[in-house]
């Protein structure tokens, strides 16, 4: 499971 | 990166290559809200901090860069070019700043996922984004003559987010990534805002009549 959001977005 | 998102990303990359072939073109900033400008100068300054501590992609970064480099030149035209600012329509570009500002800070404060610094700035972002787009309407709605260019920039601007709305749905059923409410929520909230301008843009464009928005 991912732990963090991505913020990989704009 | 799915097609949803790149669409979204340039979507948003053109709105503002619009916007500043308007001002640049036409030495004109007539139509738009200097208040909507500002708001989103905070916003990047806000959300995109993790710039030079998180590395994502070479893309990433330097579409934030363009973002923040571009929001603060469009500013920087409305306010000090000497030409372009007297165009601006500064007795109808009335909404306040603190009262977008001051609420989603609040909000950013009481509802977020982790309290620290950059996650409090970030989900301030977000919020704030979602109404940025407000003072920038209620202008629109007050004007008798909206160019084509300022129409098509603010159509661009709302379907930005709306193609991320699609890019979340993907994302959500392609990737292991848990509920992210804020972002979402947002941004549904950020689309829906622009359904009546949709609504009218759509018409006047179909019906080649000049675009204008009720009172």
């Amino acid at each position: 499971e991912v732990l963090h959001e991505p913020k990989d977005e704009l | 990166m799915n097609a949803f998102r790149l669409a979204g990303d340039m979507t948003h990359l053109l709105s503002i290559i619009l916007l500043l072939l308007k001002i640049r073109a036409t030495k004109s900033c007539a139509g738009i809200s200097l208040k909507t400008q500002e708001l989103y100068v905070i916003v990047f300054m806000s959300r995109y901090l993790d710039l030079f501590r998180t590395y994502y992609s070479l893309y990433n970064s330097l579409m934030k860069i363009i973002f923040l480099g571009t929001s603060m030149c469009i500013v920087w035209y409305m306010r000090s070019h000497k030409v372009v600012r007297q165009t601006y329509n500064n007795d109808e570009d009335t909404f306040r700043h603190f009262f977008l500002v001051l609420p989603c800070f609040v909000l950013a404060l009481l509802v977020h996922r982790n309290f620290t610094f950059i996650e409090i700035l970030w989900t301030f972002s977000l919020y704030l984004e979602s109404v940025a787009i407000l003072p920038q309407l209620v202008l629109l709605q007050k004007s008798s003559n909206i160019d084509n260019l300022t129409g098509t920039y603010v159509f661009l601007l709302g379907a930005y987010r709306g193609l991320y709305l699609f890019n979340w749905v993907y994302r959500f059923f392609t990737e292991n990534h848990r509920v992210r409410w804020i972002p979402w929520l947002s941004g549904l909230i950020q689309t829906a805002i622009y359904t009546d301008f949709f609504y009218y843009y759509i018409r006047s464009w179909k019906n080649r009549e000049k675009l204008k928005l009720p009172a």
